[in-house]
Order: C-alpha cells, then sequence, then structure tokens
C-alpha cells in the first residue's frame, strides 16, 4: 500500500510569464516522481504538485534559486489521509451501531 | 436509501448497493443498465432516470473518471437521490425529467476507485497495464478522439496525464462512446471533476473558440451565479484551454463534435486548500451548491430545443 509519509503539496505562483518554462521543466525530470495536481498554464493559475519527500529539497532549492514564489498547501498529506480513513471507519461503526 | 450516510465516503460496494436500493425502491423512476465492463472486469453502473417515452432526448452525467477525485462520485450519489427526492415536488426538476432522461454515471472509473481506497490514495488513472512498460494506467480524459495525441496529454505511460496507446483504448472510456452513439439523443454531457472551482466547455485541445462559445459562456455564467448563491462559493468559467490549461483526448471535446451542444466540465471544491483529501464534511455543501448549476443547465437544454 502507498503511502505518503513526508509528502508536501506545494503551491507555486509564477511571478511572470518567465517563469512558466521554468516550471514546467519539473515535469521532465521523472526521477523527482512529481504529480502535478494542477498543471502550468498562465500566472494567474497556481501550480499545485505533489512533492515526495524524498525529492523535497530538490525542489524547494530549485525554486529558490530562480526566485519562483511558493508555499506548502499540505504540510503532511499522510496524515491528512489518515484522518481520511479514521473519518470513514468511524462512519461505519456509527452506522453499524444504527443498524 | 434514507439512511445512506450522504455525509462520508464510501466504498465501491456501499456505492453500488447504494444503487440498487435506489432502484429498488423507485422502480418507476429509476433503473440501471450496464454499459460495459471495466478493464479488471467490474460493471459499468448508469442510472437511468425516466418518466416514460422511448429514446426520450437526455442529459448524461458522469462523475469520478479520475478515481481519486472522492467528491465527485460522492457528490454524485447525493444528487441519485436528489433527483427520486425532487421529481414530482421540485418544479424544474419535474419538468426536465417529464420531457428528458438523466443518465447518471457515479463511479466512471471503478478500478481506480478500488484502487484509491485499497493501495494508493492518489491514484487517477485506468488499471489497464502498458505493454512494454512497468507503469500502470491511461488517464480517461485524454484517451478521446478529439485531438488525441496533441499537446496537453503525455505519450509516456507512466505520466499522469498518460493518453494510452489509442482512442477509445480504455474499457471505461469506450463503453460511455458506444453508449453516447447508440443513445444518439444526448442532449447535454456533463462530465464531473475536482478541484480548483470552474465550469468548463470546449475546448480543451485547440484555440479555435466552440461555435456555440457564446451560448455556452452565457449559460456556466448563468450556473455559477446560482451555485454560488447557497455559500458564496465561487467558481471561474470558460473554455478549458482559456481557463486552465491546453489538454488534447479530453470527454467534452469529443461529446461536443458529436453535436452535444451543451457539453460541461465541472471543477467542485475546492480551491487548493485540500486538494483531492477534501474533508468529508464538504460532501453536502459542495453537492447542494452543485445541484443549483446542474438544475440550471438541465432546466436550460430543456427549454432550449435544438
Amino acid at each position: 500500500k502507498d503511502t505518503f509519509e513526508g509528502h508536501q503539496v506545494l503551491r507555486i505562483v509564477a511571478k511572470d510569464v518567465t517563469q512558466l518554462p521554468l516550471i514546467k521543466d519539473l515535469e521532465q525530470f521523472t526521477d523527482l516522481q512529481l504529480d502535478f495536481w494542477t498543471y502550468v498554464n498562465n500566472v494567474e493559475n497556481p501550480v499545485d504538485i505533489r512533492v515526495p519527500a524524498h525529492s523535497l529539497q530538490y525542489v524547494k532549492r530549485y525554486l529558490e534559486t530562480h526566485g519562483i514564489g511558493y508555499s506548502v498547501m499540505i504540510e503532511d498529506l499522510q496524515a491528512m489521509v489518515d484522518e481520511e480513513q479514521e473519518q470513514m471507519k468511524a462512519a461505519a461503526r456509527s452506522a453499524e451501531v444504527f443498524s | 436509501t434514507d439512511s445512506f450516510d450522504f455525509s462520508n465516503y464510501h466504498t465501491l460496494n456501499e456505492i453500488y448497493s447504494f444503487q440498487d436500493q435506489l432502484v429498488a425502491e423507485n422502480p418507476n423512476l429509476v433503473s440501471k443498465i450496464v454499459i460495459g465492463q471495466s478493464y479488471q472486469g467490474r460493471d459499468l453502473n448508469v442510472l437511468k432516470f425516466s418518466t416514460g417515452g422511448s429514446n426520450r432526448p437526455a442529459i448524461w452525467i458522469d462523475t469520478g473518471i479520475h478515481s481519486r477525485e472522492w467528491i465527485t462520485q460522492a457528490s454524485s450519489t447525493w444528487f441519485a437521490k436528489k433527483i427520486v427526492t425532487d421529481y414530482g415536488r421540485d418544479p424544474a426538476l419535474t419538468a426536465v425529467l417529464n420531457q428528458m432522461d438523466i443518465f447518471l454515471e457515479i463511479v466512471a472509473n471503478p478500478d481506480g476507485f478500488v484502487y484509491t481506497h485499497t493501495n494508493n490514495r492518489m491514484w487517477r488513472k485506468t488499471r489497464k497495464p502498458n505493454t512494454g512498460s512497468s507503469c500502470v494506467g491511461v488517464d480517461p480524459n485524454r484517451n478521446w478522439d478529439a485531438g488525441f495525441g496533441g499537446a496537453g496529454a503525455s505519450s509516456s505511460p507512466c505520466n499522469e496525464s498518460y493518453r494510452g496507446p489509442s482512442v477509445h483504448s480504455e474499457p471505461e472510456v469506450k463503453a460511455i462512446v458506444d453508449f453516447v452513439k447508440s443513445h444518439g439523443n444526448l442532449k447535454a454531457f456533463i462530465s464531473i471533476h475536482s478541484y480548483s472551482q470552474m465550469l468548463l466547455y470546449p475546448y480543451g485541445y485547440t484555440y479555435t473558440p466552440a461555435k456555440d462559445k457564446a451560448a455556452l459562456d452565457s449559460l456556466a455564467k448563468t450556473a455559477v451565479a446560482d451555485l454560488r448563491s447557497l455559500y458564496g462559493t465561487s467558481y471561474r468559467y470558460g473554455s478549458i484551454i482559456d481557463t486552465i490549461y491546453q489538454a488534447s483526448g479530453g470527454s467534452i471535446d469529443w461529446t461536443y463534435n458529436q453535436g452535444i451542444k451543451y457539453s460541461f466540465a465541472f471543477e467542485l471544491r475546492d480551491t487548493g486548500r485540500y486538494g483531492f483529501n477534501l474533508p468529508a464534511n464538504q460532501i453536502l455543501p459542495t453537492a447542494q451548491e452543485t445541484w443549483l448549476a446542474l438544475l440550471t443547465i438541465f432546466s436550460h437544454v430543456n427549454n432550449n430545443p435544438y
């Protein structure tokens, strides 16, 4: 079962159109195993990328080196998934009690 | 189905049981059609809401073609119940169903959906292996015969937007294609995704505006205004290529080219706080507000035959 321990989702906002190809270049680095939740298009739309733990340092440094602004949209993805599973289990338990 | 917990996420079996129960409870309004099987052999179920007649003009809605977008399957389950609850009570829906049928595919990618529950919560694609690659699956919204293979899709099986080896190579896609063609009288086709809060119309594969762009834009504007009226949720609207990004091989581009004028794609909540992990307490408000936009589209299609 895949887990997402240490994965973060970064929100990247391009300052201008010159930064768009730099962000798009990240799509080519397959070793980083990035999962683009939203894709690069224009400066109006942020780009959200799920970044595995082993790639976080590289990606953040890449963005900082090129002066590309970003924020951490989801700090700990696995914690969020765990919470979701707990909610589902709790709901199933209460449904059993009810029936 | 009154006791079904619409405010929580559910497994495929639970959703399929819900569908069967809804049919059993409403035999004069709801029936289930199996339009095909997924790669792993699961039924591709479509609920048909019909008050009679044969081959009436119809509206198609699919949810969950990108399996990880759980808010869509959850909202769709609520829509199904809403239709049976409101028929005969809500004048707008009743008027639509007195003239048209509604087809609802709640889980358009069941293999992927099961995989999100069992192996990888973030799975997006189908589950068909790719010859010559260790990477599995095709993006079922890049697999349609509309600019297939163009920009905005990947030729790499390991990419999340892999277009597949050929058009309609995925049984989940081919089943819808065959259904749309054999039905021949669909007047609206609405594919529901998440997230980022948008209502989109063709095209995604080309900058050439759709010939009905003005009408689609006007209807989208009204629909998102109605959606916003409930909780103030803000939506953007426009063509796919202008509003988000170039994407080739998408479903609504294909349906539009098939002559289905009212082809739309929704991107539901949120705008990126949770992404695909939208908390369950957001299901009901998301479904409720989306319903308002859907009803606006339904009514417009019903009142503007073509």
